[in-house]
């Protein structure tokens, strides 16, 4: 199947909380949110990889409109030792680019095309979490219009061709 | 908004790839995507998160049909200098479960919710990757109907209640 790109949606409201060395053992991610979802957070992206060293601890890291960020930070902070993780980090200069189509799965140069054209860019990737229909990332804020700039140019959209797509 | 749960969709064709350690600077994702792509296999979900420590590395998470998986460890670990990650890693045991809806980013209880069915059930929950129509949880294999089934019942979803959605 041809994949289809509908559009680049890119976001700047958010702030983005990384608990950093949690332990990679069940009940701890049920904890998290069951904690800022008590406080009323609205939570957008979450991204947890596997535990890969020997230590099985791994990182989680959502974002949450920066207003509510401090209660957010404030909540965990109070539980770090229920939660038992090593640290906690906040960034609010956070930028998120979704490229958003179809047929994306079976076309894995899509995604390759879009790092790459940020790579020529010197734009880093902070972080990447996919879904069939949504391929995002999120760089700094400070590098965000550049990196849809770029984006668009490599995907041949013009620059107003932004989705309004959810997924 | 409230949300709406279409229901439970999981997969275990995939196989899960780690590159571990890769240094975090522009350039790396492209590179390890290409040359994927290069070989013709598909990827479904890419997960990477920040590098928190103070080593500038990072972790990334890709699936991939398991008949593919063997191809995509072989190139990757050719590329090992080339790229400067410390380690590889290759599970075939991987169980993918997505929660199927809308609103779940304004409904930051769901999440929660299936987060607490799956440590109620003391099952442990490797990756996270979420979007505004699709909340994923990767576990193992083994406990993947255990993880079915839970949820359908913590989401009062009928067991046959399967969505067929992409998102
Ligand atoms: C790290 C966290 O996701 C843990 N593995 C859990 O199941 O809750
Ligand atoms: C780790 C990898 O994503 C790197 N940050 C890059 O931009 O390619």
């Amino acid at each position: 199947e041809d994949p289809i790109i509908a559009g680049v949606a890119h976001d700047r409201s958010e702030g983005k909380i990384t608990i950093v060395g949690i332990p990679d053992s069940p009940g701890r991610a049920a904890a998290v949110f069951k904690a800022i979802a008590g406080v009323g957070i609205n939570v957008d992206m979450i991204v947890q990889n596997v535990s890969a060293g020997t230590e099985k601890k791994t990182d989680i890291s959502f974002t949450v409109p920066k207003e509510d960020a401090g209660r957010g930070v404030e909540v965990l902070k109070a539980m770090q030792d229920e939660l038992g993780f090593e640290q906690l980090q906040y960034d609010d200069q956070v930028g998120k680019l979704s490229l958003v189509g179809s047929g994306m799965r079976s076309n894995p140069g899509v995604s390759a095309t879009l790092f790459q054209s940020l790579a020529d860019a010197g734009i880093n990737i902070e972080m990447i979490s996919t879904s069939e229909i949504r391929v995002s990332v999120v760089t700094s804020d400070d590098e965000l219009d550049e990196a849809v700039r770029v984006v668009h140019s490599a995907f041949g959209l013009d620059a107003d061709g932004e989705a309004v797509v959810y997924g």
